[in-house]
């Protein structure tokens, strides 16, 4: 579904360039649940961001089922992006003068064949909490309804940017199973990052991340 | 240094009220490093808001060193803010149009005693990110240029919300052991929010926050 060769991205300040990305390689197949995995500042956000179309690489080349991003318009992205993918950024998700319903129904609304707004927010338990505006949520809350607003439109690919950083573990086990079940139900491609561990065991593959480069991918037996 | 009598905080949201705190009492001793642990929705920010004076409370009272805060003016809650208080927040901390460094100096310029800035970005292990802007910034490098922020201030009291939330093992244990090296070396009192059970053994006493409401408070022996 998603191929990767040789995919830079520099970033040029003043004399130094910052290898954000050096050389990366992969392959992603379709249904397949990505785990993302890698320290502070390795690179990780870089990469969603390039996939997502949601940034641009500064070389090498990335293609969406034989389709060329790298050197796509500006118009063919965005195109891309509406109908193809989900994204739940690591911060500011949300649109503040809109409630969590509210917010999801917009998602939907722009999608061709979306899910049930209602129902997303009950799947991450925020049924009590429609009426709350983003800054009458608490962190974890906000980023369950990020996840609500990304599921509804029933994307081909969702990509999630630290979804549970700021969730306990009870609600991260609430939301990591959501986006398995999204994954294997609807047979989605799903790409995660994160830094924590014991989360990459629901991955089908894992893919390492080191200092702008993929240091190894290891595939879960049993995820 | 601080106290809480039946503190309450209620959010009135047409017909329903939502009682972040309910009747929450405590004392807060100096140079103590305290952790609240807890779900995600059950009251944490709203607590460290209040201790902080970002905000005030609906009932019940809050001291700091026998100076009421729960009726203070918007005035003296400013100045107590201003010098007494270094805050991280869970998100939004940076302002965007100024590099890491700027951002550092600025919060040591309003200061009555500031530490070195450049000093605080090594210690966080930023130094070579010092002339980025907050946007070219990864997650975890923005919120270790929070802590930066906050503890060149050099404030009694230093309140976190999630700080290593959005960072991997490694530099969580950087930070962690920096703001315990904070706590100790210079007698301050930390307060620290976290949902990750393990972080809360680096706290002299940890609360236990569940529905609004301070369940328990337990004593580590040996931090
Ligand atoms: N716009 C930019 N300009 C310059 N450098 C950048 C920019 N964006 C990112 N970087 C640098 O590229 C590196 C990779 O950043 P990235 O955000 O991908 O890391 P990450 O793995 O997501 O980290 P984290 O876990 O902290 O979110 C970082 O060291 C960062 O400083
Ligand atoms: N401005 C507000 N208006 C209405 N309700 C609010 C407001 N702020 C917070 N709440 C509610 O109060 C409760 C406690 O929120 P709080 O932000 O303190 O939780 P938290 O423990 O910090 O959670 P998290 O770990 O998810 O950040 C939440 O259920 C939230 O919906
Ligand atoms: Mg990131
Ligand atoms: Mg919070």
């Amino acid at each position: 579904l998603i191929t990767a060769k040789a995919l830079c991205k520099y970033y040029q300040m003043g004399d130094i360039t910052v290898k954000a990305l050096q050389n990366v390689d992969f392959s992603i197949y379709s249904g397949e649940l990505i785990v993302i995995l890698g320290p502070s500042g390795s690179g990780k956000s870089t990469l969603l961001n390039l996939v997502g179309g949601m940034d641009q690489a500064t070389r090498g080349e990335l293609y969406y089922k034989n389709t060329p991003l790298h050197n796509a318009s500006p118009k063919q992205l965005t195109f891309f992006r509406r109908n193809n993918v989900g994204f739940v950024f690591q911060f500011y998700n949300l649109i503040p003068n809109l409630t969590a319903y509210e917010n999801v129904c917009l998602s939907a609304e722009i999608a061709q064949n979306p899910l049930s707004p209602g129902e997303m927010l009950e799947k991450v338990g925020l049924a009590e909490r429609t009426s709350h505006f983003p800054a009458q949520l608490s962190g974890g809350e906000q980023q369950r309804v990020a996840l609500a607003r990304a599921i509804v439109k029933n994307p081909e690919i969702l990509l999630c940017d630290e979804p549970t950083g700021a969730l306990d573990y009870q609600t991260s086990i609430q939301v990591l199973q959501l986006l398995k079940h999204f994954c294997e139900e609807y047979h989605k491609t799903v790409i995660l990052i994160t830094h924590n561990t014991p989360i990459a065991q629901i991955a089908n593959r894992i893919f390492y991340i080191k200092d702008g480069q993929l240091s190894r991918i290891t595939a879960n037996e049993q995820p």
